[in-house]
């Protein structure tokens, strides 16, 4: 499904480069459930992020559905990417002018769907990664942990074929991480969808179906 | 050293009202190694604005070395802030135009400490975090789990008396987030510094000389 081939990623930092990913390989299955870890910087958020068609790769070359998309145009990427995934940030970057629900229902919005249909999926998939109680809060009426399921939940509402959370349980408590996780298994089993998620916990690695390990930009077991 | 006697704290939302913390008591000793744990939403970063000085109850009375503090004006606030506390914030709150190196030199600037004091200090801290090969870069430049290392840098620079830190490992694999730890247990028990950590890993907790358990904002274990 995802194929990346001796991706380099150089970031360039005044007169100096700073290289993060090295000539890295990665395949991705239809329907895998797969974890990717490692070290704080070595490279998971990056990695995502060309796989998630944010950012494109220094050198190597990335393909979809089997079709190499390095030459694509940037509008082009953003269809495919829209259409095809959905993307937990490390980092939320939920709107802060918009309250949990209009957060959530956007994605859909632009699809075209109304804003009573919209409102309705938003309320159903919060109210299903427990924030049913907090959909009319904005996110600094939100704690960490909240914020991070708002963000879940806008990942999820235009049911994506691939999932990319990066480090989606990060600021949750045990028994609300096990409700996500259980969320991310039953879309991957009942539902057939690619996850695949950065995670440092490894009891969340032992749930999926394979571990991708990166340390220093590359990949050390598969 | 603080003391919170029969907390509430209530946000006004529009024509409603949300209570998140309800007659809250909690006491806090010098030397004290504690972890604050619970659900995500208890109520945990409320808690800690509050011990920190940074955000005021909306009832009961907070002390500080015996000195009830709801009364005094927020400059004065602000001072005693400034002196004897280290926060590291669930959000980071690092500053996106200025380098780590930078970041983590502000507070000694602000001291009236000269740029190459303050220069050379915060590289030893960022060293002591595992962030001295990237004292360079910007907040936008770093990993996750790396601006959560500056951010507590930053926190740490100012030698404060008190240590608070909302979740300080929650982006870190587990072999950075015991060298943190191990930071804050040396904190603590060598130089004798207050440290309180809010936290979703047990291993932590078990750490601490006592955990502070909160539930929907009021404390049921202590
Ligand atoms: N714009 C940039 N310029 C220079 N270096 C960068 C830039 N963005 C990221 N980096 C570097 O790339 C490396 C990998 O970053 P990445 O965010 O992929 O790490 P990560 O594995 O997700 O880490 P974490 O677990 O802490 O989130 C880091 O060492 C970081 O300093
Ligand atoms: N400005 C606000 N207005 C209304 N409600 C708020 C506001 N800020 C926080 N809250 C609510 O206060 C509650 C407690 O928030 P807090 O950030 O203290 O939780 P927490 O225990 O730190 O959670 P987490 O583990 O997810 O970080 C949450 O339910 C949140 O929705
Ligand atoms: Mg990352
Ligand atoms: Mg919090």
């Amino acid at each position: 499904l995802i194929k990346l081939e001796k991706i380099d990623k150089i970031y360039k930092m005044g007169s100096n480069t700073q290289q993060v990913l090295f000539s890295l390989d990665m395949e991705i299955n239809a329907g895998e459930l797969i974890a990717i870890m490692g070290a704080s910087g070595s490279g998971k958020s990056t990695v995502m992020n060309i796989i998630g068609l944010l950012d494109r790769p220094t050198n190597g070359i990335c393909s979809v559905h089997n079709k190499v998309i390095n030459d694509i145009s940037d509008d082009e990427l953003a269809v495919l990417r829209n259409k095809t995934i959905g993307f937990v940030f490390q980092q939320f970057y939920l709107l802060s002018k918009f309250t949990a629900e209009k957060n959530v229902s956007l994605p859909l919005l632009y699809r075209g769907l109304s804003e009573k249909e919209s409102s309705i999926k938003a309320k159903q998939i919060l109210e299903r990664v427990g924030m049913g109680d907090r959909t009319h809060h904005k996110p600094n009426e939100l704690s960490g942990g909240q914020q991070q399921r708002v963000a879940i939940a806008r990942a999820l509402i235009g049911d994506p074929e691939i999932i990319l959370a990066d480090e989606p349980t990060g600021a949750l408590d045990s028994k609300t991480g096990k409700e996500v996780m259980n969320l991310f298994l039953e879309l991957n089993r009942k539902e057939k969808r690619t996850v695949i998620i950065v995670t440092h916990d490894p009891g969340i690695g032992d749930m999926c179906h394979r571990i991708i390990k990166l340390q220093d930009g590359k990949v050390i077991a598969s």
